[in-house]
């Protein structure tokens, strides 16, 4: 028996809405502590790993570990039914095939359910181990998300460099060239408008911006994206979703020739 | 400009 019952229903609408064009179909885990999914793109260059943790839903029962196999597509379309305001509840039967997700509105005046057929999917879990960062850039997600769509009107790829200057994104294209530079910027009020870059070492790394790009649908999750890189590990984008979890976007570099 | 890489070469199947 699973019952996890959501009263900010648009997060779960806007998680769906931000990995649905990346992966197409995914296993949902469910445990104890909490509801978290890890897929790949269908040519593995990216990698995505959700964790809502169990303290973030106002009711959380699973009794036992459950793995349920869902199209995003699919999840899309019946969460859209559901309005930014909505409780989102969903329940599930052991080994059972369906799963429900009943919608409340604030006023408690219209309940909806829509039943959503599961799917089995052959998905395998990659090991992701613990980390240290040569760098790590804290900076607004729509300053990011910002970028990395100025930059893939002019090219393809983009090298993000961090130095003691700052984190510069660089891409090159047939009509010319471009560099954006962002300096460490403490110095405001605002912690959400804050850029700051804890190096241990210099990095630079070329990504295809299609990724990076397709990983900004997350930026209304998150006031602030966390980008961490290292020379031979694939960055990590990062966007937490608050006082409930994270989701992380990993994307493999361009290996030089 | 360089080959794409995957993400099997870094992680681990578990």
């Amino acid at each position: 028996m699973l019952e996890l019952r959501l009263v900010q229903g648009s997060l779960l609408k806007k998680v769906i809405e931000a990995i649905k064009d990346l992966v197409t179909d995914a296993n949902f885990d469910c445990s104890a502590t909490g509801l978290s999914l890890q897929a790949m793109d269908s040519s593995h260059v990216a990698l995505v790993a959700l964790l809502l943790r169990s303290e973030g839903f106002e009711h959380y029962r699973c009794d036992r570990n459950i793995s349920m196999g869902m199209n995003l597509n699919n999840m899309s379309k019946m969460l859209k039914c559901a309005g930014n305001d909505d409780i989102i509840t969903i329940k599930g039967d052991d080994g059972g095939d369906t799963i429900t997700f009943m919608f409340e509105s604030p006023n408690q005046d219209k309940i909806s359910d829509f039943e959503m057929k599961l799917m089995d999917i052959d998905s395998e879990h990659l090991g992701i181990p613990e980390a240290e960062y040569h760098a790590i850039v804290k900076m607004p997600s729509s300053e990011f998300s910002r970028i990395c769509k100025d930059l893939s009107s002019i090219g393809d790829t983009v090298v993000i460099s961090v130095t003691k200057e700052g984190v510069k994104f660089t891409t090159r294209g047939d009509i010319g060239t471009a560099n954006i530079v962002c300096r460490q910027n403490k110095t405001i009020d605002k912690p959400d408008e804050a850029t700051i870059i804890e190096m241990n070492e210099p990095v630079s790394l070329t990504f295809a911006l299609r990724y990076l790009n397709s990983f900004t649908k997350a930026t209304s999750l998150s006031e602030s994206v966390t980008i961490s890189l290292s020379s031979d590990l694939p960055v990590v984008i990062e966007y937490k979703i608050a006082d409930m979890g994270y989701i992380r976007f990993y994307l493999a570099p361009k290996i030089e020739d | 400009k360089g080959s794409q890489g995957r993400m099997e070469s870094f992680f681990k199947p578990m």
